[in-house]
């Protein structure tokens, strides 16, 4: 079940807020 | 931006109207589309078609082996206290009555509780359900259940109440189930207003008596195939957004509403971001299942063997329940896919959509939901969906195609955006 890739995460939910908001 | 781009395209460019009139091809060609049967054969080479057409990637069949139910003649007299012949429908999986069919007296309850009250009267009736409209999760136990519930106390057969909150003399259909050393008895749903009326005839004393007579048959398993299409990602081609609904139906009226639509939309979904040139940087894969209405035949199958991929779905969305006005996402996942996600709705503002509830689930895509993955269903205005829902009044003329042009956008958004991410939704 796990994804490994995420657990090693660089992103912050802040961060990925600022990339959704590019979408805009 | 790319959400608004798309957004207009659906609603106000040249894409609007597309899904209703995609859908309107469909359905007004095939007819309804139940599991094992030709038609619904034919509406499958019809998609993989038009997705070829379309100009989608990866257009291919996934090959399932789906039940086969045929309903046959059905009738419903009722002989005492006075000659009636009532609307009826089979329910799926059903044995059918011997040919002469089954002359019984009534026994009618409003709940299985009821009926284990009167179980000594149940020996060699037909048992009438007459339960109330809770909603249709507490409701629905009564047409899966009921023919198991009233054959254990002896019953000959089950007559169900349709399970809809407004009739207008409308039998909706829909899956039951057998148990093991459960005799079979024939299992039906009537409409609120039979069912209704032999309550009020059985509180007043009447006897009443029926004729029961059902064609029905489960024929050996057929071949079907899930039809499966992609956007392929630019950056993570292995990597997955699953979009789908379920192009089988029950066998009335078109099957536009459940779940035509949401196969439309979901293609939609696909059809609109390569208009406008877009490809995300995974791979977009839309599924149109098929045999949902049989218990998700097609889906598990698909679940089976894809699940070894399982780390490689971001999220998982199914829409089924309609594509009227939507008034949300639902979302299933971890704290974190769910703050992501409240943030991708908001890029949906100019739908006035931007609701994220949580409870994001579809019997196709529940299978990876429950091993973890993100999942997400549409969730619109659902006044109209179960007054429709498995009867004959499930076409074209139900549908909006305004509602839909909005549907698609949102599931379009939603879809794209994620497979775009830089990186997968989290889990758990």
């Amino acid at each position: 079940k796990a994804i490994r890739r995420y657990s090693s995460s660089r992103k912050t939910i802040q961060e990925m807020e600022e990339e959704i908001a590019s979408y805009r | 931006g790319v959400a608004k781009a798309i957004i207009n395209l659906a609603v106000d460019g040249k894409a609007q109207n597309r899904s209703y009139e995609r859908l309107s091809l469909l359905v007004d060609t095939v007819g309804p589309r139940l599991s094992g049967s030709r038609d619904l054969e034919k509406a499958i080479q019809i998609m993989y078609r038009s997705l070829l057409e379309d100009g989608l990637q990866h257009v291919h069949l996934e090959p399932v082996r789906v039940p086969h139910w045929e309903r046959g003649e059905e009738s419903l007299i009722m002989l005492e206290p006075r000659i009636h012949t009532m609307a009826v429908m089979g329910l799926g999986s059903s044995i059918g009555t011997p040919p002469n069919g089954i002359t019984a007296p009534v026994l009618v309850v409003n709940s299985f509780e009821d009926l284990h009250k009167k179980a000594l009267e149940a020996l060699g009736k037909i048992v009438v359900y007459n339960q109330p409209f809770v909603s249709y999760q507490d409701t629905v136990k009564y047409r899966t259940r009921g023919a198991v519930q009233a054959a254990e106390v002896g019953a000959v057969a089950a007559l169900v109440r349709s399970v809809t909150p407004l009739s207008i003399y409308s039998p909706h259909t829909g899956m039951q189930e057998y148990q093991e050393n459960v005799p079979k008895i024939p299992a039906a749903c009537i409409t609120v207003e039979d069912a209704e009326m032999m309550a009020r005839m059985a509180s007043e004393g009447h006897q009443i008596i029926v004729h029961l007579k059902m064609g029905a048959r489960n024929l050996p398993e057929a071949d079907s195939f899930n039809t499966v299409a992609e956007i392929v990602g630019w950056k993570y081609p292995d990597e997955v957004v699953l979009v789908s609904g379920h192009l089988d139906s029950w066998d009335v009226g078109q099957g536009a509403m459940d779940d035509g639509a949401g196969a439309v939309i979901s293609w939609e979904a696909l059809s609109l971001i390569k208009d406008l040139g877009l490809r995300p940087k995974r791979t977009l894969r839309l599924v149109l299942w098929t045999a949902e209405e049989q218990g998700g035949i097609g889906s598990l199958q698909y679940f089976l063997l894809h699940k070894k991929n399982i780390s490689k779905y971001s999220l998982v969305m199914e829409s089924d329940l309609g594509t009227f006005l939507p008034i949300a996402l639902q979302f299933t996942g971890s704290e974190e896919a769910k703050a992501i996600m409240k943030n991708i709705m908001c890029l949906l503002q100019p739908l006035n959509t931007t609701q994220l509830l949580d409870g994001g689930e579809g019997t196709d895509i529940n299978y990876w939901i429950q091993a973890g993955v993100p999942g997400a269903s549409l969730l619109d205005d659902l006044s109209k969906y179960f007054t429709f829902h498995h009867s004959q009044g499930d076409t074209m003329s139900v549908l909006n195609p305004k509602e839909m042009n909005v549907a698609a956008a949102l599931w379009a958004v939603v879809a794209y955006v994620v497979a775009d991410l830089e990186e997968m939704l989290p889990r758990d």
